[in-house]
């Protein structure tokens, strides 16, 4: 090895390090050309092709059995803790993840069986007061990103977009929806959007709960015009105002669990006394498929990213008065979606496991989609008892979905009636 | 976990937050 080193002779060459310096420039200057003109692949019906892209260890994780770890973590968070431990692990637990122990219902930790359980906690009414304006937060969490659609792009963070379609879902004629149980068929509101029962005429708003708060016993029902067209009902009373959010000074506490009972008459009798306002099916039919593509004029599509920490309370609730029509659940990945993930992973909001609750507000289109992570796979929704997450099984292409229809809920509002606040759902481990 | 909200409003609807902001239910993000 002696005589290798030292009788080795040397020879240097000049090393055309300009050639390597263009190389390298002209990559980065591809790179930027390619990254500048958002090249999207688009398949045969003219969609975005979905696919992993990011740096490498974006692919590292995505090589990853996501959803067996999910699911696996979920499995061992469900295990039932001897009562005596609980107060200390989930101590422990609250402690590591910051939550906040003063607020959760019932406050007594040994009625928590096991992780998961608590994970799924609920809050004690009037912890969170409801605030005047016409949108509020639907959860706990750090506000991720906002602002507005720009030709169906939506930004996930500075520089990186991902399309509207692709995460709601695009309408495709004969596309297989199930219709929730007790089917009836489906009837239409009229333009105004009022029901008249027993002779006094009642706005939408009224009946849903308007999304601008007002103090109670200030919606008078106006008397129905001598114009008015439409059947009175008999014998059909609407619940007395008190099943409407109470709205005291404008703060209303968030109805943490809410009341189905009252929910479902209400809907029933709208849905009665509203049946009778319809136009042509079709014609409103057609107005009621919601899309975000039809904007009205003077309008905007907004849109808003909330993510919930491990630690937050992990129910979500209306964040305003609204009818959801439909939901479509896309079977997806479960990549963490934290804001280190949201900055590296292009198209993260449309590749994970989600639900596209779609519907419609008192200025239009409104979508609220809950995206699973990792350890959250799990999306639960109160008024859909149909829906599982994260099961096993073949999964479908990216961009494929299951549809249901909650016209049944409330046909006379053509989906299910929310008000300010109410409970929908929410987060589960595994 | 994410929620996100997807709504046509009033061009002139204003967020009143702003990005890393800690929010709860309830809470005011925004209005005409």
């Amino acid at each position: 090895i002696v005589d290798a080193w030292t009788q080795t002779p040397t020879k240097w060459y000049p090393l055309p390090l300009a050639v390597g310096a263009l190389l390298l420039v002209a990559i980065q200057y591809r790179k930027k050309v390619k990254r500048a003109r958002q090249e999207v692949e688009l398949n045969e019906d003219g969609l975005e092709v979905i696919k992993l892209k990011g740096p490498w260890h974006v692919h590292v994780i995505g090589a990853l059995p996501l959803r067996n770890m999910s699911r696996l973590w979920g499995y061992v968070n469900s295990f039932e803790l001897p009562v005596w431990f609980r107060p200390y692990g989930i101590r422990l637990y609250a402690y590591a993840f910051g939550c906040n122990l003063d607020e959760i219902e019932p406050s007594d930790l040994r009625e928590y069986p096991s992780l998961g359980a608590f994970f799924y906690r609920k809050l004690r009414s009037g912890v969170r007061p409801m605030e005047n304006a016409i949108l509020v937060s639907p959860a706990d969490g750090t506000i991720l990103h906002f602002g507005t659609v720009q030709g169906s792009r939506v930004e996930q963070v500075k520089g990186i977009t991902y399309s509207l379609d692709a995460l709601l879902g695009i309408e495709r004629p004969g596309s297989p929806s199930s219709i929730l149980p007790h089917n009836r068929d489906m009837s239409i509101v009229d333009d105004h959007e009022f029901a008249i029962v027993n002779g006094i005429e009642y706005s939408l708003e009224q009946l849903i709960g308007s999304s601008v708060p007002s103090t109670p016993g200030s919606e008078t029902p106006s008397q129905p015009s001598a114009s008015s067209s439409r059947t009175i009902l008999e014998n059909h009373s609407l619940p007395s105002d008190d099943h409407l959010p109470k709205r005291v000074g404008d703060q209303t506490d968030a109805s943490v669990g809410s009341d189905r009972n009252a929910e479902e008459t209400l809907a029933h009798d709208t849905s009665v006394a509203l049946q009778m306002g319809a136009k042509s099916q079709t014609e409103n039919r057609r107005r009621s498929i919601t899309s975000s593509k039809h904007v009205r004029p003077g309008n905007s599509l907004f849109f808003s990213v909330i993510y919930l920490a491990p630690g937050d309370y992990h129910r979500f609730h209306s964040p305003t008065a609204w009818v959801v029509e439909k939901r479509r659940h896309f079977v997806g990945e479960l990549f963490s979606v934290s804001p280190w993930m949201a900055k590296r992973l292009e198209n993260l909001f449309v590749l994970n496991e989600r639900v596209a609750l779609l519907g419609r507000w008192k200025h239009g289109f409104f979508g609220m989609v809950p995206v699973g992570a990792t350890n959250v796979g799990s999306i639960k929704i109160n008024f859909d008892q149909d829906l599982r997450t994260n099961i096993r099984g073949r999964r479908p292409p990216p961009g494929a979905y299951t549809e249901a229809v909650y016209s049944a809920a409330s046909p006379i509002l053509r989906g299910q009636p929310l008000t300010f606040g109410e409970e929908m759902g929410g987060f589960c481990l595994g | 976990s994410t929620i996100v909200l997807v709504f046509e409003a009033p061009s002139d609807f204003e967020f009143s937050i702003h990005p890393g902001q800690k929010v709860k239910v309830g809470q005011k993000l925004g209005d005409v």
